[in-house]
């Protein structure tokens, strides 16, 4: 009964927290490095 | 033994409102930042290239074994994002050094002429990203109060 | 009074100012004053009323504008992402000068008083989309779209709680020199604290405005906000939170938005057959709880009590998966192991955080006072029978006849002042029995009828969580009523009750698995010699693999 929670596409063995790359509800991709923003020094801000 | 619930008339207007909502699909691009510096949308590539992330490819590790020059595309290309985080720190391992004054990366390209403890003077690589490509700047004061 | 007509043709040239500006290359902030001159010089600042009017004007515009691209979208076939991103210019535009504004209302020396300008520019703002996006649903109807609303709200929370100056504020070093803190900067600036806890606030009162009790066509959008990991990070790590420094402060804003969801759920999950909407809904809900089960535990530990109450008797995994929460410092015994001692770990003494406030329920009710007394005297007599009306919901239906959050709560309240009489550490299958508290449960267990009966011991079995003080009396009072009972239909249900729980997919709380362990194992229970047991050949297959498994 129930379902596999395994299913959710969610890496609950995961060493690392989930929250901090969890793409929301209806994504089974968690977010790359390139989609997450991140406090870098603003010298790095060159656009 | 509770048995099944007979749905309220509010109820099956909030279905009926929801069943028509979720044909309006949310996307992750809607909840982060436009990038104007990336192409909006992200071009079909065959399908036999490698359509998934690589595994660890969000780990430093991962970006040490990347080349210079794609560590360099994906500082410049990608600011403001773990992945430039990720590319700076790989970049530091190579021994290159970002200098705020110049906000460029440099790499000592000889033992310096001279060394204090505020500047050092000599030969260095730096990687210029609108001719894309690395050049040597000769007598190039490294001024350690720039150091990033 | 200017004519809507008036106000609607400056706003209109004011926005189209703004959007242009903001994609010029000039940094915003260089601009912005000259702009807002102009604002001034068309009054848009002038009085409340025409600040008010200015904003849903301009926040109207912007949604006509986001359905006429999404409306056009397949006209011009234009993928989805190139309709989103001509949508975000002008959506983007209208929040960075909303987050302007907030930014410069009031002064900005720093001092708390200062803020308040701030606080209440968003909390109009914010109260404005809001109204407007519940005006636009009764309105549209099917056709309604979320993204307007959730892209401008989503990028106002972004904005908003990213660092101490991104409220206009003077970077931390001048905060300490003027309000003479002495705090280093990894310590909590108290200031930029308070103000982001109001920001968090300010958020939350517009999702209490848009739950989906309200605004179902919202509701994807609503679930993705609160699943969103900056709204996470800042209400249940706390505004200012670095690996060191968490807190606690912003459980009591996520709590409620979690209860609302599966409050909404709840009627729906009341009938097996889930339809296709329900059914993401639901997934995307387990999805979230799944990440605090993995990232915030304790979270779920302090509101297991309100989840519970929320969550229908039904809906098992979603149960388990709270129950099954444990502080992240806890190490727990594999519950097989052999002659598992539960009252020999060390935390099976402290009492779990988070009970107090859903007692609250109990604080109210007509037969308190009788409760306490026959608590402390046994008497009056007529207590015990009297209580079941009391636990009955008047002119209930089936499957509807019982107050369950009530009977959560006195089964909790009971148990607790049980836990208090005998102290913790003396807690066993001995010490329970024969006291007023064992005379309600009792009482309770052969009074009820069926529907009843399986709300009390689903109360019961919901106090089966990681190692403690509830989950070890619990345990044991379960047991115990196990072995008193003369009739075989409380023994029966009482298995019917652990059962589901067990039989369901992971997670499975760790006391439900001792107890029920505990149950088959132990010959004084007599389990095994049960018609029940063998009432099907699943059945029996089923308690003979789990009795495999541990014996």
């Amino acid at each position: 009964l129930g379902i596999d929670l395994g299913t959710l596409k969610l890496d609950l063995n995961s060493a690392e927290n989930l929250y901090s790359t969890f793409c929301g509800p209806w994504s089974d991709q968690p977010l790359k490095p390139h989609e997450m923003d991140y406090p870098v020094p603003h010298e790095y801000l060159i656009n | 033994p509770l048995g099944p619930v007979q749905l309220p008339k509010q109820c099956l207007y909030q279905l009926h409102m929801l069943e028509a909502a979720c044909r309006h699909t949310i996307y992750p691009v809607d909840s982060q930042r436009l990038r104007p510096y990336l192409p909006p949308n992200p071009c079909p590539t065959p399908s036999y290239y490698p359509q998934q992330a690589l595994q660890h490819s969000d780990s430093v590790e991962f970006f040490h074994r990347l080349s210079t020059e794609t560590l360099f595309f994906i500082f410049y290309f990608m600011e403001g994002t773990k992945a430039q985080y990720l590319a700076a720190k790989a970049l530091k391992k190579q021994s290159w050094r970002f200098h705020t004054k110049y906000m460029m990366w440099f790499q000592r390209h000889e033992e310096p002429k001279t060394i204090t403890d505020e500047y050092e003077q000599g030969t260095y690589v730096y990687f210029d990203y609108e001719k894309w490509g690395q050049r040597k700047k000769e007598h190039f004061t490294f001024e350690y109060r720039y150091l990033e | 009074v200017e004519s809507d007509s008036e106000l609607l043709e400056k706003t209109e040239r004011l926005m189209r100012d703004w959007i242009n500006l903001y994609h010029s290359n000039t940094p915003p902030n260089k601009v912005f004053h000259i702009y807002v001159q102009s604002m001034n010089q068309h009054g848009i600042l002038k009085t409340d009323d025409s600040i008010t009017r200015f904003f849903r004007l301009s926040t109207e515009l912007c949604v006509d504008n986001c359905y006429r691209i999404l409306n056009g979208q397949h006209a011009n076939n234009a993928s989805v992402l190139e309709a989103r991103t001509k949508c975000f210019q002008t959506l983007d535009a209208f929040a960075h000068l909303i987050v302007m504004l907030v930014k410069h209302s009031g002064s900005n020396t720093g001092s708390m008083s200062e803020s308040t300008p701030k606080i209440n520019l968003l909390n109009k703002v914010l109260g404005i989309i809001g109204g407007v996006a519940i005006h636009d649903q009764e309105i549209r109807n099917e056709e309604f779209q979320h993204l307007p609303y959730y892209r401008i709200l989503i990028i106002l929370l972004m904005e908003l709680t990213l660092g101490p100056n991104n409220l206009g504020l003077p970077a931390m070093n001048n905060f300490q020199h003027q309000l003479g803190f002495g705090i280093n900067p990894s310590q909590v600036d108290p200031l930029y604290e308070s103000i982001q806890y109001q920001v968090l606030n300010a958020f939350c009162q517009t999702l209490k405005l848009l739950k989906p009790s309200k605004a179902p066509s919202f509701a994807f959008a609503w679930l993705d906000f609160i699943g969103h990991r900056i709204f996470m990070e800042k209400c249940l790590n706390g505004p200012n939170s670095t690996p060191s420094i968490i807190s606690t402060k912003g459980w009591i804003f996520y709590a409620p938005l979690l209860i609302e969801i599966i409050k909404f759920l709840a009627p729906f999950l009341r009938n097996v057959e889930l339809p296709h909407s329900i059914d993401l809904l639901y997934k995307g809900t387990l999805k979230v709880l799944l990440i605090l089960l993995h990232d915030f535990p304790e979270f779920l530990c302090e509101y297991c009590y309100e989840l519970c109450d929320a969550i229908p008797p039904n809906a098992i995994q979603m149960r388990n998966l709270v129950l099954s929460a444990f502080p992240r410092n806890m190490r727990l015994p594999d519950p097989f192991t052999p002659n598992l001692k539960i009252d020999s770990l060390p935390e099976i003494i402290q009492s779990p955080k988070g009970a107090s406030n859903t007692l609250s329920a109990l604080a109210t009710v007509p037969f308190r006072k009788e409760l306490d007394s026959y608590l402390r005297t046994r008497s009056p007599v007529t207590f015990l029978c009297e209580l079941r009306g009391y636990l009955q919901n008047p002119n209930g239906s089936d499957g509807n006849r019982y107050n369950i959050p009530l009977i959560n709560a006195l089964v909790l309240f009971v148990g607790q002042s049980a836990i208090q009489a005998i102290t913790p550490k003396h807690i066993s299958m001995s010490s329970i029995a024969h006291s007023s508290h064992m005379d309600i449960f009792q009482n309770l267990a052969v009074d009820l009828d069926t529907e009843g009966r399986y709300l009390f011991l689903n109360a019961i079995a919901n106090q089966l969580r990681y190692p403690n003080s509830h989950t070890h009396y619990f345990s044991c009072t379960l047991l115990y009523i196990f072995a008193e009972s003369n009739t075989e239909a409380i023994q029966e249900q009482i298995t019917r009750v652990l059962l589901e729980r067990l039989i369901v997919n992971r997670p499975h709380p760790w006391g439900l698995l001792v107890t029920f362990i505990e149950l088959i194992k132990n010959q004084s229970f007599k389990f095994w010699n049960h018609e029940f047991v063998r009432c099907a050949p699943e059945i029996e297959k089923l308690f003979e693999s789990v009795a495999r498994s541990c014996m």
